[in-house]
């Protein structure tokens, strides 16, 4: 996204 | 990871256990909506589609695995299974999911954490029909009255998963600096919201003892 991190979440 | 994070993921896991428990092992799908065991499915195989090309750890990874394969698994029984299909309550489970998933894509498309890439589109979609995709289900158990015990442990579960997610949001909040996410806050905190009634009587029902049955208004 644009805060540039992966979605870590489930 | 934190510990409201990971019991999270926890009764999510608990609660694909106790439906596939049910569907499955005890091959009959009474009070379960295909409606939204196809849109859990449709959430989790959009959502989780970056398996192929991120990987965040060995735990996120097998999770999303685990997740699709579970929804989709309950979604074939409910359909191709003899005793399920026998036992699916097909005419109650009539709510009209159409106006759920087009204003998703929608919003999906129009608010999304960044608009140049479709995947953002397309993850924004399946947090926003997550958020919604228990109202078939708590439709169904409306129409019914009485709710088997398995299936109020399920949604019991379903909406525990969401709702340690939020303190999960909370914490990560006020220890990581960079942690925004106001897309999953918002749609959270619906999703557990259409949770709370159920809760109310899911507790009332069950102070008793966890083998009395939830009667729904």
């Amino acid at each position: 996204g644009s805060d540039g991190a992966v979605h870590d979440e489930l | 990871m934190n510990i409201f994070r990971f019991l999270g993921d926890m009764s999510h896991i608990l609660s694909f256990l106790l439906l596939l428990h049910k569907i499955v092992g005890g091959k009959s799908a009474a009070g379960i909506s295909l409606r939204t065991a196809e849109m859990y499915a449709i959430v989790f195989c959009t959502r989780y589609i970056d398996l192929l090309w991120n990987f965040a750890s060995l735990y996120n990874y097998l999770l999303k695995l685990l997740f699709i394969g579970a929804s989709l698994t309950i979604v074939y029984f409910m359909r191709y299974g003899p005793s399920q299909k026998a036992t699916y309550n097909a005419d109650e489970d009539a709510f009209p999911v159409q106006y759920l998933i087009a204003p998703c894509a929608v919003l999906g498309v129009l608010i999304n954490q960044d608009h140049s890439s479709p995947f953002e589109m397309v993850w924004a979609f399946s947090i926003y029909l997550e958020a919604v995709a228990i109202l078939p289900q708590l439709f169904l158990l409306q129409k019914q009255g009485e709710v088997e015990n398995l299936t109020s442990h399920y949604v019991f579960a379903l909406g525990a998963y969401r709702a340690l997610y939020l303190l999960n949001w909370m914490f990560r909040f006020m220890t990581e600096p960079d942690y925004q996410q106001r897309i999953v806050w918002l749609s959270g905190l619906v999703q557990t919201a259409l949770y709370c009634d159920f809760f109310y009587h899911y507790y009332q029902s069950k102070k008793g003892g966890l083998n009395k049955s939830v009667k729904l208004p």
